[in-house]
């Protein structure tokens, strides 16, 4: 996370880390249910094997010291069939929940977030020189509609209706590499929603470039039939 | 508005001397009170659906003070809050009140300096009220007044006409109804999602007037556009003309200042182009180094000339874009006049809990949410509602930016919302917990990741909308009314039938009108209405995280 702030100690408690079989952070990911993950399909491109990769639950810092922490192996990888940069993790056992690991909630089916709402990112990726390297930072930023931000000044028109962008027009703050696959949370109704998991970026935090992430109310039927099925 | 004919405005009050109660069943029967008062004018109406009560007011917003009050919607007649005419007027009720060339409007019943020849006892239904202007003799060229100059004994007003198609500077106070884009597309309705889905709502954006199909602008384009109903175009501008130098809708001119600034330094017209670590300015119409779209073109009505330090997009002060590429932007040093303090501090308050103590009176967090999750009106704003709850007349309660407040000692923080319709709601905030829970918090173990609020059992969330356990009981130990019963209260607002997906079922406390104290019901004591009942606060739930975030700013 480029500018924004370090978080306080498990306020996102649905945040997870994504790491390598031997504990190198790379991604982030969202709980969404208590064996499944949200993160972003392009995280998973080192390998298709689920033990290639192992989850961390219930954590603040990059070292995970924190007696908090749970770690979980992957039991199984449904990537979005079309080729969207969402995909879900099944656990190999369920997360115990509690009040430092606890689901985001998902969004309703095709809601699309109104344009100017606040909404926050979270993760342990890049920080730029901003600070807090190595605890979990958020920051928080409107959301853009897809008309502004395909503007040719902004993104010119790469972004899809599956996607959606945040951030600030005037730069400063975004997320960055590292932070792929983490939660975008909105709040509304007196809870958080994951709206977006965290995608790409031109560079990370400039002017006129905002984060894209990819837009979850678009794959809720696919998400609830891949926990169904699976 | 429910009532057809009225615009509504929730949690508001009127304090008019010229006022009538009643008590009725419905809405609507106020609505009728209103429209046959027979011994004044009746301009608006208050409601409490609740109490079913039912003021009928000679006044309107327009020229009373509106107040807070909980439980309560001011319903205002149109036709008295237009201020522009359809044909020649006579039906004009708006408040201008001043002619042509400026001249200020004597009152329709002084003699002086002009005796009139009408007056509103002998034109009882032409509303001549005030000093404003009016038709009450059907003068084709509209309303008019009688003028206080002594020289000129009348005038036309000159009152804007309501169909009058043409937009100002770029358009963002377009409210007109074109609804076609400038290649001949239909535009799609705001509040559909079809063809094109999208992320202007309505309802979350209702200071944006996304009316109907309306072309709009409520991103700062160049001119108003709209999502087309053609699935092969997204959204296109619409052709609308700008209206002409001397049109009567141009906005009112300016007084430039040259040398300081007032509040945010909107009318700043001077020549200062440094910003304030001494950077040099980039010309506006520039596009190095910084690529931007405040452009002369863009925001045709800002004087955004050569590289001058301007306030085009309601920033805190005056700013340039810089020379220097490696700084996008930065605010420049203008002087304020006079000992003016500057706009809202900028700086970030210290960590807050998201939560309130006692009344919070105290609370200096940074919640700028209602518990319906509209947006907080910044307490130096008059827009969309016009209130005394200022910095200057509350100096202790920190009144910065937008944030949940309690300036006047209500029962919990609030703000006035943005929202023309809703004047003011209780903030998206819980009471501090009095003690720390010695007992651990049960645990979900199956957490819900359906997207619908479950029904809550035992225990609420929030306000207790969604809360449809069996407690019948309120705080003081009265014995709910069945929803259903008309004895001893009679009702009609909230019955299973009016509110039948609220579940109004037995005599359970429910919270059918998102009460921000939580569920309630009618009682069985006929000295007391209704109540509010006692349940408890659920456990973990999805996006409820115990630890609550900072909730940092992004810049």
């Amino acid at each position: 996370i480029v500018g924004g702030c370090v978080s306080k100690p498990h306020s996102w408690p649905w945040q997870i880390s994504l790491r390598t079989s031997n504990g190198i952070h790379f991604c982030g990911g969202t709980l969404i249910h208590p064996q499944w993950v949200l993160t972003a399909t392009h995280c998973l491109e080192r390998s298709s094997r689920p033990s290639a990769y192992k989850v961390l639950l219930g954590v603040h810092t990059e070292l995970a010291t924190e007696p908090s922490k749970q770690e979980m192996r992957l039991e199984k990888i449904v990537k979005e069939p079309n080729g969207a940069d969402i995909a879900l993790l099944k656990l190999e056992r369920p997360a115990l929940i509690n009040e430092k690991v606890q689901p985001a909630c998902l969004p309703e089916k095709d809601y699309i977030v109104p344009s100017g709402t606040e909404c926050y990112v979270t993760g342990w990726g890049e920080t730029q020189g901003t600070g807090g390297d190595g605890t979990l930072k958020e920051t928080g930023f409107p959301v853009i509609e897809n008309r502004v931000c395909n503007r040719p000044a902004y993104l010119n028109g790469r972004v899809k209706d599956h996607e959606m962008c945040a951030g600030n027009i005037e730069g400063g703050t975004d997320s960055c590499q590292g932070d792929s696959g983490g939660p975008l949370v909105c709040y509304a109704q007196n809870r958080f929603v994951v709206q977006g998991v965290t995608s790409w970026g031109l560079g990370c935090a400039n002017a006129m470039k905002p984060g894209v992430y990819a837009r979850v109310s678009k794959f809720v039927d696919w998400i609830d039939r891949t926990i169904k099925t699976n | 508005s429910d009532v057809e004919g009225y615009s509504k405005t929730e949690g508001a009050w009127i304090l008019s001397l010229n006022k009538r109660t009643y008590s009725v069943n419905t809405v609507a029967e106020c609505a009728t009170k209103c429209n046959t008062e027979t011994s004044f004018t009746c301009k608006s109406f208050i409601y409490n659906e609740k109490d079913q009560e039912c003021w009928t007011a000679a006044a309107n917003s327009k020229t009373d003070s509106v107040f807070r009050r909980s439980s309560t919607a001011l319903y205002e007649k149109n036709a008295y809050l237009l201020e522009c005419v359809n044909g020649i007027g006579t039906d004009y009720r708006g408040t201008k009140s001043k002619t042509n060339s400026g001249k200020i409007c004597q009152r329709w019943d002084s003699s002086y300096p002009h005796r009139p020849n009408f007056t509103p006892q002998s034109n009882p239904r032409a509303d001549l009220d005030s000093n404003f202007c009016r038709n009450p003799d059907g003068d084709s060229n509209g309303p008019w007044c009688y003028t206080t100059d002594a020289n000129t004994r009348w005038e036309h007003c000159n009152v804007p006409s309501c169909s009058e198609e043409c937009i100002v500077c770029n358009g963002v106070n377009y409210r007109g109804k074109i609804s076609t884009t400038e290649n001949g597309f239909t535009c799609q309705r705001w509040d559909s999602q079809k063809p094109h889905n999208h992320g202007y709502n309505p309802s979350t954006l209702p200071q944006k007037y996304l009316e109907e199909n309306y072309c709009r602008n409520p991103d700062g384009d160049p001119r108003p556009w709209c999502f087309t109903t053609s699935p092969s175009k997204r959204w296109e501008f619409c052709s609308i003309p700008r209206c002409s130098k001397s049109s009567p809708t141009e906005p009112p001119t300016i007084i430039p200042e040259v040398d300081c600034v007032t509040n945010q330094g909107l009318a700043y017209r001077g020549t200062i182009a440094v910003t304030e670590t001494g950077k040099t300015c980039q010309s506006w119409s520039a596009q190095t180094p910084q690529t931007h779209n405040r452009t002369p073109q863009n925001y045709p009505c800002k004087d955004l000339d050569n590289n001058y330090c301007r306030n085009p997009d309601n920033e805190r002060r005056p700013w340039c874009y810089t020379t220097d590429p490696a700084t996008r932007w930065e605010y420049c040093n203008v002087t304020r006049c006079g000992n003016e303090a500057a706009p809202d501090d900028p700086v970030i308050p210290p960590d807050t809990e998201n939560c309130y103590e006692g009344n919070g009176s105290n609370y200096r967090g940074i919640t700028s949410e209602t518990i319906s999750g509209k947006k907080c009106q910044r307490w130096s704003s008059m827009t969309p509602h016009k209130h005394d709850k200022t910095q200057e007349a509350f100096p202790n309660a920190d009144l910065r930016r937008n944030w949940c407040r309690n300036p006047d000692g209500d029962q919990a923080p609030w703000c006035y919302t943005t929202d023309p319709a809703v004047r003011w709601e209780y903030c998206n905030l819980e009471k501090c917990p009095t003690k720390p829970s010695g007992t651990t918090r049960p645990i979900q173990q199956e957490p819900s990741t359906n997207t619908q609020t479950p029904a809550e059992r035992d225990c609420k969330t929030g306000n207790g909308e969604t809360y449809r356990g069996p407690t019948s009981v309120t705080v003081l130990g009265v014995t709910c009314q069945a929803w259903s019963a008309q004895t001893p209260h009679q009702h009609s607002s909230f019955t299973p039938e009016t509110h039948p997906t609220k579940g109004l079922e037995g005599n359970s406390c429910r919270n059918p009108d998102g009460d921000v104290n939580g569920p309630w019901c009618y009682t069985t004591d006929r000295n007391k209405k209704w109540d509010y009942c006692q349940i408890s606060d659920s456990g973990l739930e999805c996006g409820t995280p115990v630890v609550k975030p900072k909730r940092c700013f992004g810049r």
